[in-house]
């Protein structure tokens, strides 16, 4: 409990010297977590477990199909998502950006890209709408033509799609441009939300050993 | 919510990591290997208070009221930069009989600051 002159606790940020103010702040952080684990101090390790041996046995733990797989693959794969920035669209195309970081991007390779995206059908449409969905080759590159994904929609929801190795390629590369064009008249009427709860995002299965694996293949 | 930038006087989060190596608590707690605690600071003028993370609405002009109010009749008016978001942190360790526990202990880590 802090005794200040402020109007609250809060406030004493300004009254503290900046020593006093990090001793404070770590005798709350220490308080504050055995408080929350119910202990009333520290516990003081009698057989202190090296770190080697609890690495085992956890991976023992995860059963012997886990240690093989780690054994053989030391690469490890995780999931990146990206939410969408829309760019400049028009009634006939949706223009989607996506950006990694440079975590994901620092040749690190994405093994699968997929496009999760909310189309809002109007009520009387009852006919499928293909939409197409264009990965524009980057600048600099001898092909123009870009790489094209069609997709039948069936009704409102959310839709997904497996992009391809161009798609993957830009994952890689940090910067993500997708196209999404609808194919008929039905189609042009309906609408690719992008609100707080329907933004479109690209979900990209990152292998985090993947130079060495390419590199072993060669 | 704003982050704390050079001297701003105003509530903020100012963003504060406990690394156990330093406190000398990395032989107990296995993962992770430090903490982001971050805290709230700053001063909230009364023009500024409101409900954390109510958007403008019918709502929104009832409290304002209410806050003119307040500041006719009383002094100070009680507003307080506290955390309006926040996140649990999950912590692997070694309890007192040497068992290996894991567990998510709720509401530690600051993730926003608002003035109440």
């Amino acid at each position: 409990i802090l005794q200040t002159a402020g109007p609250c606790p809060s406030c004493w940020g300004a009254t503290f010297d900046l020593e006093s103010q990090r001793e404070l702040l770590l005798d709350l952080a220490k308080k504050s977590i055995l408080n929350k684990l119910h202990l009333s101090q520290r516990p003081t390790l009698s057989r202190p477990v090296s770190r080697a041996a609890l690495k085992t046995a956890l991976q023992r733990l995860r059963g012997p199909r886990w240690e093989t797989l780690l054994e053989h693959d030391p690469t490890q794969e995780y999931e990146v998502i990206s939410f969408a920035e829309t760019g400049l669209s028009s009634i006939n195309r949706t223009r989607l950006d996506f950006h990694f970081s440079n975590r994901t991007a620092g040749g690190r390779e994405v093994r699968q890209a997929r496009l999760v995206f909310f189309v809002h059908l109007p009520s009387n449409a009852t006919q499928t709408v293909n939409m197409q969905v264009l990965v524009p080759r980057p600048r600099g590159t001898n092909l123009t033509s870009p790489s094209q994904h069609r997709l039948q929609v069936e009704g409102s929801g959310w839709h997904q799609l497996l992009l391809g190795p161009e798609a993957q390629a830009a994952c890689g590369r940090g910067h993500l441009t997708l196209e999404l064009i609808p194919e008929s008249q039905a189609a042009h009427s309906s609408v690719i939300l992008g609100g707080f709860s329907h933004r479109p995002f690209v979900a990209a299965r990152v292998s985090a050993g993947g130079q060495h694996r390419v590199r072993r293949h060669r | 919510g704003i982050d704390c930038q050079g001297g701003s006087r105003m509530c903020c989060r100012r963003e504060f990591f406990v690394d156990f190596r330093e406190i000398g608590w990395h032989d107990w707690i296995i993962q992770p290997e430090g903490y982001a605690m971050n805290f709230c600071t700053g001063q909230c003028p009364l023009h500024v208070a409101g409900m954390p993370g109510l958007s403008a609405s019918f709502h929104t002009a009832v409290l304002n009221l209410l806050k003119a109010n307040a500041a006719a009749g009383t002094t100070g008016g009680g507003s307080c930069c506290v955390p309006t978001a926040r996140r649990p942190l999950s912590l692997l360790y070694y309890d007192r009989d040497s068992n290996i526990v894991k567990t998510d202990i709720p509401d530690m880590v600051v993730e926003a600051c608002g003035c109440s």
